[in-house]
């Protein structure tokens, strides 16, 4: 018997295959209850804390660090080939603290906080002097921009009707002064856009189709409008029922991230938004 | 005491191996 006081935990190293696999494991769980916005991927393990947990398994307490990634929440595209969003695009941090229950070789999350953050204008402008920085989404010259483009991609459609989901990202261009970037997320409805006359009697899809559009609005000297939009739908993916977290305390946590809290009864994926 | 040659003394300067926090995989903002 070791003499003098044992602690109640483990520390294993933070590049530790075993703390590898529980940081993932969480990356994992925020893309998939990501409500909004762009899907996370791995960048720093900060800290890890293994406790025992009665009367089987082991409960990581890990703290990570994850970046913005390029890829939109809704996107299928597997987060190994989503581009991280570079420092000139103005990039987003996510710092979130999680408890992952490992039982039986499986790993499942107990609990979950993120918040997320831009880095500052002054790191944008050391790497990129001229580089436009993040701008609010309830900006009115960003919800503009995002109607005006949606509208020309509606106009331009040989498809369903798009209707919008989301602002996910916006930018004002600091050269020119009128011109707006904009991303943003659609959801095809059950009208023809050429034929749309109403848009209030569009339904979105029984099975929900969504799509991810990058669009620039630029207002000329006359007050006209210079408008490029591209739209893309995303391939339909197969509803499958998300694991509920196995929490005999659960925590429920407001995020800034926008994961939906855990607690919360979990309805199917593309229902969350 | 004596060490041998090219052997680092006990407790003295050698690689110090922070456990945490782990490597940056991009870049820290």
């Amino acid at each position: 018997v070791p003499h003098g006081p044992m602690p109640a935990y483990r520390e294993p190293a933070c590049d530790d295959p075993e703390t590898e696999q529980a940081a993932l494991a969480a990356v994992d769980y925020i893309n998939k209850h990501l409500l909004r916005g762009y899907k996370h991927t791995l960048n720093q393990i900060d800290s890890i804390r293994v406790w025992p947990r009665r009367p089987t398994g082991e409960v990581y307490e890990v703290e990570i660090d994850t970046l913005e990634t390029t890829c939109h929440v809704r996107d299928p595209t597997p987060l190994a080939n989503c581009s991280v969003r570079q420092m000139k695009e103005h990039a987003v941090e996510g710092d979130c603290d999680f408890h992952v229950l490992k039982q039986d070789g499986q790993l499942s999350v107990l609990s979950a906080k993120c918040d997320s953050s831009p880095d500052s204008a002054e790191d944008v402008h050391r790497v990129c002097p001229n580089c436009p920085l993040l701008a609010p989404l309830n900006d009115s010259r960003v919800v503009h921009a995002v109607e005006v483009a949606l509208a020309a991609s509606n106009a331009q459609s040989n498809g369903s009707y798009l209707q919008l989901v989301e602002i996910s990202r916006a930018q004002f261009a600091p050269l020119q002064a009128a011109a707006v970037y904009v991303e943003f997320a659609v959801a095809a409805t059950d009208c023809v856009a050429k034929d749309v006359t109403d848009p209030a009697t569009c339904n979105l899809l029984a099975e929900k189709q969504y799509g991810f559009c990058r669009g620039t609005v630029t207002e000329k000297v006359d007050g006209a409008e210079d408008v490029t939009v591209t739209c893309n739908l995303f391939q339909t993916q197969p509803v499958t029922p998300q694991p509920q977290p196995e929490a005999p305390t659960p925590v429920a946590e407001a995020d800034a991230l926008g994961l939906a809290p855990v607690v919360q009864p979990e309805p199917e994926p593309l229902e969350m938004i | 005491k004596g060490v041998l040659p090219g052997t680092p003394a006990a407790g003295g300067p050698g690689p110090v191996i922070r456990p945490c926090p782990g490597r940056i995989r991009y870049f820290k903002i």
